[in-house]
């Protein structure tokens, strides 16, 4: 464990906290991509698989957890509490278009061939780009609430600070991982031009809006 | 095993 990685985590779960902050206290899941979050559910799922099978710490063995209760309470209330406020004619990406090369994906670059393996590689990947359905809504609306925008903002953070994590890593343990890297850096990529618009915009006290 | 390293991570 390093400073970055810390970071990383609580950045992760703050975003996370503040989803669900944010539909309870509005009780509304407007502007949120429920595609985005299915998306992230199935990553924890295939991912954390793991807490079964081997443990690493409490602390990591509780993060699984928190992470998987959170993103099945978020589709619960998108898709069940608080349905009639969900969005879903802006939120039309494409999903499978993500899905299926995320998948096949897995299959070709992998580190073994063991069904673990593959699930935890493919939610690599796909979490890579979980958050383009999420992006692709505040294009078609042109705008996002501001906790939505501190949401993203965490949310891209977390796997920003992994990618110093990982820089960190290689001097200390001399080891890489081209699989999380390659991965993680099409994921932060992915969140450049929202992060432009966070510090230009909403740090300044301005709600975010596209021109 | 190597790689499983970086699955101590979230």
């Amino acid at each position: 464990m390093n400073i970055f990685r810390l970071c990383g985590d609580l950045s992760h779960l703050l975003a996370i906290l503040l989803l669900l902050f944010k539909i309870w206290k509005t009780r509304s899941c407007a502007g949120i991509s429920g595609k985005t979050q299915l998306l992230f559910t199935i990553v924890y799922t295939a991912r954390y698989l793991d807490l079964f099978t081997s443990f690493v710490s409490v602390y990591n063995s509780v993060m699984k957890i928190v992470f998987l209760t959170a993103s099945y309470g978020t589709l619960y209330l998108m898709f069940y509490k608080f349905k009639p406020t969900y969005d879903h004619n802006h939120d039309s990406f494409r999903i499978l278009y993500l899905i299926v090369p995320a998948l096949v994906l897995s299959f070709i670059i992998v580190h073994v061939y063991t069904v673990m393996e593959i699930l935890w590689t493919f939610s690599i990947y796909l979490e890579a780009v979980a958050i383009m359905p999420q992006l692709f809504m505040v294009s078609r609306t042109g705008e996002a609430e501001t906790i939505t925008s501190h949401y993203l903002f965490a949310l891209g953070s977390y796997r920003a600070l992994y990618i110093l994590n990982w820089i960190y890593r290689y001097y200390t343990e001399d080891f890489l991982d081209w699989i999380t890297i390659m991965a993680g850096i099409v994921q932060t990529i992915l969140y450049c031009d929202f992060f432009y618009l966070y510090i230009t915009k909403v740090l300044k006290g301005k709600r975010l809006s596209l021109p | 095993e190597g790689h499983y390293i970086f699955k101590d991570e979230l």
